[in-house]
């Protein structure tokens, strides 16, 4: 799932991270279900994809939310994202309970990507009130939009001051896990959880740098920003988070730990 | 005047156009005025400088709006905006009804320059919101910040939008006056014009680009933003018509008609 207010290049992350235009921003025609709770204004479109990697499929839900945190008022404009992740929680209990559990779908959301305004100041009170709430239902991973906007002295000030209001504030974030087998893997999730919050960048098009030879990223007067260069941003340590190294984790700990979590509030426990 | 949310570059431009650290961020000590309405959480700070150019010296009154509309609900922070704009024509007006007016201070708001998120979508609510209201007031410019976020292409966007949206709102920004007597002054109101809304970039930075040669400009790893590069965004324009060209009729325009309005409404007319 992709969270945050309007204009952070949530739906430009997307196509980015599966490299082809799995969601349009004008044709509605591909949102291929919309659920829109009490609150009108805050509708959440979900784009089913298939993803092929190599030797396996994954059925993915790629859960956007457009219109939020625009409003002059936003108190509780968080309430139909909340809702939905519990919606999700509470159907997948309903399956668990059937007699029969053979055709049972998983639509839980695994991650949460919570897009962050890059200000360089510090987080919104609206971010802190949102990302308290998802940390407690689903795996939470907060990120820092549209990292071009910040000089590498600015985004390490910005990501110190978001970890310090994520600790003081008691988020609860997803953390890979460090305890593996082999240290090549305990390396990576150290460099992982070093750099977060992520600084992401995203981008449709594909940039011809010399003849023939093309790499994705955004072209300004002043230079080309490449998606995929690690001096450039973290979106490749994110895509080796979300794709390779701890999907099965983001699986796993959402069924382990949030349904756990959710399940017992609901039976009373 | 600088009016806009938090984090859009208001600070470090003010700086800019004066080259100089007019204002600082976090000292107290610079902030030589506070104006605080009902609303305490929006202070409005005014720091008063002399800025002397050439052959002369004027005094200047740089007003911030530091913590504008970053809260969940935001409905009327815009009032102590609004409150300072009308004091000071107020306490102009008061000071026009004395039998001795020669020490007669101008404390108005000549020019309020309007941040508007870069989002690369469109205007919000609040932003409509509050420049009806400016737009009544005081001469309003609206800016575009941290413009190094937009692609040209998605600059250019921006702007066509944008201009739609204050157009089909009817809300009246400062326009700079086309007929003029030489041709080259009324060529030059034409690009000032055909620029709006300014694209602006602002930085405290002077970076050195060949030994001994420095620029103001922002540093990535992928290039260098120059602020005073046309190509780069319209910050030259804008210092212009605030301090060279357009300077005398902001200043009269606001007598003319911004105080006049504002009077006729006082009393009754
Ligand atoms: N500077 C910058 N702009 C971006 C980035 N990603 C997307 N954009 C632009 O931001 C605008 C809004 O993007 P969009 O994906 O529609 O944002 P959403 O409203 O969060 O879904 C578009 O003009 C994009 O081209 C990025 O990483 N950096
Ligand atoms: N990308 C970009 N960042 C800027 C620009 N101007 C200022 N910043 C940065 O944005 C952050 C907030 O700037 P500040 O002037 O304090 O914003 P204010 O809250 O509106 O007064 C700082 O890290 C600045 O260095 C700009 O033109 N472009």
């Amino acid at each position: 799932m992709v969270c945050g207010e309007s204009g952070l290049g949530k739906t430009t992350f997307i196509n980015t991270l599966f490299q082809s235009s799995l969601k349009s921003y004008q044709s509605a025609s591909e949102r291929h279900n919309k659920f829109t709770s009490a609150h009108q204004n805050v509708d959440i479109d979900i784009v089913r994809a298939i993803l092929e990697e190599k030797n396996f499929k994954i059925r993915l839900n790629i859960i956007d939310t457009p219109g939020f945190g625009n409003n002059v008022n936003n108190h509780d404009s968080w309430t139909p994202i909340i809702d939905f992740i519990d919606d999700q929680h509470e159907s997948y209990m309903k399956q668990e309970q059937q007699p029969s559990r053979k055709d049972k779908k998983d639509l839980r959301v695994h991650a949460c990507l919570y897009f962050i305004r890059p200000t360089g100041h510090s987080l919104k009170p609206l971010d802190i009130e949102i990302m308290k709430r998802l940390s407690t239902r689903v795996n939470l991973i907060p990120v820092i939009a549209k990292s071009d906007t910040l000089s590498p002295s600015e985004l390490e000030t910005f990501k110190t001051r978001i970890r310090d209001v994520i600790e003081a504030q008691d988020i609860n974030i997803y953390t890979p896990p460090l305890e593996l087998d082999d240290p090549a893997s305990a390396e990576h999730s150290k460099q992982l959880i070093e750099a977060m919050p992520f600084a992401v960048i995203g981008s449709e098009e594909e940039v011809e740098v010399t003849p023939g030879q093309f790499v994705r990223g955004r072209k300004y007067p002043w230079g080309l920003v490449e998606v995929e260069n690690e001096q450039h941003c973290d979106f490749k340590k994110l895509r080796s988070l979300l794709l390779r190294t701890n999907m099965l984790d983001l699986i796993l700990s959402t069924n382990e730990f949030h349904f756990e979590t959710f399940r017992s509030i609901k039976m009373g426990g």
